[in-house]
Parts: C-alpha cells; sequence; structure tokens
C-alpha cells in the first residue's frame, strides 16, 4: 500500500459517500446516471469474484463489500426507492450501455492476464470501468445545471483513477517485475474522458459560478 | 498481503 492508492481509494470513498448524501439530503437523484450506477455495480461484481475465495487484508474485504452495496444500494434507490426514484431523469438517461457491456467483454475474452473465469471477470470490469463514466457526462450534458454534489460526486470519481496512475507509476519504479497494462493503459483512457469535465469544474470553481457542461 | 496474480489492488 503506497500513499498515491491510499489516497485513490479514500477519493473512491468520498465519491460514493458524497453521492450517498445527495441522494439522502435530497431524496432526489435528479442529474445521476441510473445506467452508469448499474454499470459500477456490474464492474464491482466482475472484479471480486474473489471476494469469499482469497482473502488479502481487512482493508481490502472491508473496502469491496462497501463498494459492492453501496453500488447496488443506490441502484435498488434509484429503481425502487418510492420517492428517490420519481426523480430521475429517465428520458435524458438513454445512453444505449449494452454495447460498452458487450464490447468490453468481448475486449476481456482477447486481452487477460490469465484466460481463467476471474482473470476474464476482471479484465471485463477494468475495461467497463474505464467508460462507465460515459452516459453519466452525456446527462450531465444535457441536464444544463449541475447541482454541487452531482458536481462534486463526478469530480472524485474522476480523481480516483488519477491517483491510481501515480500508485502504478510508483509501484513500476519500486517493485522489480511489477507491470500492470490493462489496468494501466485502461486507466489512462478512464481518465482522459473526464478531461472536460475537469476543465468546466475548474473553471467553475475559479469563477464561483455554476458547473455548466456545454450541450 | 499479497495476491499471486498481483489483483491486491481495489
Amino acid at each position: 500500500m503506497n500513499i498515491f492508492r491510499l489516497a485513490g481509494d479514500m477519493t473512491h470513498l468520498l465519491s460514493i459517500l458524497v453521492l450517498l448524501l445527495k441522494i439522502y439530503a435530497t431524496k432526489s437523484c435528479s442529474g445521476i446516471s441510473r445506467k452508469t450506477q448499474e454499470l459500477y455495480a456490474i464492474v464491482f461484481m466482475a472484479r471480486y469474484l474473489d471476494l469469499f475465495t482469497d482473502f488479502i487484508s481487512v482493508y481490502n474485504t472491508f473496502m469491496k463489500l462497501i463498494f459492492i452495496a453501496s453500488s447496488l444500494a443506490i441502484v435498488w434507490c434509484m429503481r425502487f426507492h418510492p420517492v428517490v426514484r420519481r426523480s430521475y431523469d429517465r428520458e435524458l438517461d438513454t445512453f444505449r450501455y449494452f454495447f460498452l457491456v458487450g464490447a468490453s467483454f468481448a475486449l476481456a475474452l482477447v486481452w487477460h492476464d490469465k484466460f481463467t473465469l476471474q482473470e476474464v471477470f476482471w479484465a471485463f470490469s477494468i475495461y467497463l470501468e474505464a467508460v462507465a463514466i460515459l452516459p453519466q457526462l452525456v446527462l450531465l450534458q444535457r441536464s444544463g445545471n449541475v447541482d454541487n454534489l452531482t458536481g462534486q460526486y463526478v469530480f472524485f470519481l474522476g480523481a480516483y483513477r488519477a491517483f491510481y496512475i501515480l500508485n502504478w507509476i510508483y509501484r513500476y519504479m519500486t517493485e522489480p517485475r511489477f507491470t500492470r497494462w490493462i489496468a494501466g493503459i485502461s486507466g489512462v483512457v478512464q481518465t482522459a474522458l473526464y478531461a472536460d469535465f475537469f476543465y468546466y469544474y475548474f473553471i467553475s470553481w475559479k469563477n464561483n459560478s455554476k458547473l455548466k457542461l456545454p450541450a | 498481503g499479497y495476491k499471486e496474480n498481483g489483483k491486491d489492488e481495489l
């Protein structure tokens, strides 16, 4: 564990807490893409298949449970909670994410560390996470003004993978024979997809203005 | 902790 990876995990946890706060405090999920939440639930379930077979550390197991439970709870809220579900932007959240799932799985069948069920699903979860934010970014562009908590949620979600890239660079330099090509390349693609969001987020912070993504 | 396939990260 290094400082970059801890910062990444804490930033990721923070993004989830901010989203839970937004939904709980405002009893609303307006501006949140349910499709992105569903993709993240798939990402965590596909990535943590080793949850019950390999024990790495209490921290590792605890965080995996938090990520799986929170993503499923948010999807449940957006689908079935009588109050929250009414504020879902159904007509704006129309990204056809089936292709993202299909393409990620097809790529995982081709490019993986080992051709085993666990490793193929791990690679699938890495590729899917790289593109999982797309429905959310499209929704932000369509829904005009973005409320503060939603903007902070997306910002922390994008920042966490940037910390992971620093972690991989650090491990590559300090651990002999450390390579993490699949996660590294996907992580760069994932973080790059946030580039324009980060730009407009910075502008809104500098001008102390409302965050607005151009349509 | 460490895992043989290196998947020790979240």
